[in-house]
């Protein structure tokens, strides 16, 4: 499915490592300030190439969306062993 | 340098590995030979070597699985994420989608070749490089006909495993 909705999208940045993973379920009602989904973002769009715009413009979804591999981008960020 | 280390590597010049569990859509004789060369992506430029065994233990396990498969990290269905692989001090394993088309040699589907690459870069130590031409950027690109490593991904092997010699 595209990541079009914001939820989507911080989901997308706690899942490869441009947020903090203790925030991966953005919708049970943690606490996220909107500097630091911009500064995810713009992480995001500096890792994929894009312009560093710090807005969910709609290249960015398009990246978002794209197929991928599911491992972390950010792996310094909380990445764990999965086993 | 634009590629990523992840931290840890093998200490070992050869490699085995086994795939325990194929895919159901194709055949297990083409699953081997793509994987087979798939490796030997990395094999080209350095001085490791891979051996495919059927049974016993290995470096690294390869397995095609839906869903939750043990690991806490479930496949999604077809697109999004379509495998994953654990760096060398996690144990190097490689999982794929099995809800994926996998192909061979085609333009339609999800590349078995290319995807299977750019995971055994990861059990080899490799995180996801920024260069979009790279093959360690975290995106699928599509099929390409003639797969050439950049050289953001050469650098990256050589720096933990050094060169191949008769390069």
């Amino acid at each position: 499915a595209p990541v079009s909705t914001d939820t989507q999208a911080m989901m997308y940045l706690a899942r490869f490592g441009y947020l903090d993973p203790a925030l991966q379920n953005p919708s049970s009602g943690a606490l996220i300030s909107g500097e630091s989904v911009r500064r995810a973002i713009i992480d995001f769009q500096s890792f994929a190439g894009l312009k560093q715009t710090g807005i969910l413009d709609p290249e960015t979804s398009t990246w978002m969306s794209k197929p991928r591999c599911g491992v972390r981008d950010r792996v310094g960020t909380g990445y764990s062993a999965r086993r | 340098k634009r590629y990523a280390l992840q931290g840890s590597r093998w200490r070992v010049k050869q490699l085995t590995y086994s795939i325990t569990k194929y895919p159901s859509a194709l055949k297990t004789a083409d699953v081997d030979r793509e994987l087979a060369k798939a490796f030997q992506v990395w094999e080209d430029v350095t001085e490791l070597t891979f051996v495919h065994l059927k049974t016993g233990k290995v470096h690294i396990e390869i397995r095609f699985e839906s869903g939750e498969h043990g690991d806490g990290d479930a496949f999604d269905g077809p697109g999004g994420t379509l495998a994953h692989a654990y760096f060398p001090i996690y144990g190097g394993d490689a999982h794929f989608d099995e809800s994926e088309t996998w192909t061979i040699n085609s333009y339609k589907g999800t590349n078995l070749f290319q995807v299977a690459a750019h995971e055994f870069g990861h059990s080899l130590g490799l995180s996801h490089s920024d260069v979009r031409t790279a093959l360690m950027a975290p995106f699928y690109r599509g099929y390409e006909s003639s797969f050439k490593l950049d050289n953001d991904d050469v650098v990256a092997i050589q720096q933990l495993y050094g060169k191949k010699k008769n390069v």
